[in-house]
């Protein structure tokens, strides 16, 4: 374990907060893309099925519980205790478009043929895109809530942290996985944009407004 | 089994 690994973790653990508590003090979901949240609940899924058959430490297996237990918390607040709150009217972006081409990937590119591994690669690939329908929406409304984009920016840098995770790692332990750099380099550029304004608007502005 | 190297990253 490394500090940006830690650091990593930590943004990615305080961006599941932040949205977790914005939905449940705000009573709404407003703005919020619930096919993206359904997409970081199958990441989850598919990717900590190793929960049953292996245990590496008490933080990873903690952290595990917690990720899972808040992306299907937010997914059920979404569709179910703050129904009436979801914008579906935004959130249309086609996630069969994602979860198809990234299935078929994940059988061909992975690192052996076995049902965990394909599942932990598909989770890895999907990851990269599972953002997509929240920036397509919030494109769509052309703003977002201030909690929202920090949300995003606490989830686009826990990935960009774990980039130098791997920088870190490959020079000191030698160890890299490529499926994994390349997913994670996929994904923190789609968080580019999103970056660019947070930085350059997010000052004083009640609402980031992204040109549509 | 051992442990894939990646695999104790969340």
């Amino acid at each position: 374990m490394n500090i940006f690994r830690l650091t990593g973790d930590l943004s990615h653990l305080a961006a599941i907060i932040i949205l977790l508590l914005k939905i449940w003090k705000t009573r709404s979901c407003a703005g919020i893309s619930g096919k993206s949240q359904i997409l970081f609940a199958l990441v989850f899924t598919s990717r900590y099925l190793d929960l049953l058959t292996s245990f590496i430490s008490l933080y990873n297996t903690t952290m595990k519980v917690i990720y899972i237990g808040c992306a299907y918390a937010t997914v059920y607040l979404i569709y179910a205790k703050f129904k009436a709150t979801y914008d579906g009217n935004h959130d249309t972006f086609r996630v069969e478009f994602l979860v198809v081409p990234v299935g078929g990937l994940a059988f061909l590119v992975n690192h052996d043929f076995s049902p965990l591994e394909i599942l932990w690669t598909f989770s890895i690939y999907l990851e990269s895109v599972a953002i997509l329908p929240q920036l397509f929406m919030i494109s769509k409304t052309g703003e977002a809530e201030t909690i929202t984009t920090h949300y995003l920016f606490f989830l686009g840098l826990y990935r960009a942290l774990y980039l130098i995770n791997w920088i870190w790692r490959f020079y000191f332990e030698g160890f890299f996985d490529m499926i994994a750099i390349v997913a994670g380099v996929v994904q923190t550029i789609l968080y580019c944009d999103f970056f660019y304004l947070y930085v350059t608007k997010g000052e004083g502005r009640s609402q980031l407004s992204i040109p549509t | 089994e051992e442990e894939a190297p990646g695999k104790d990253e969340l």
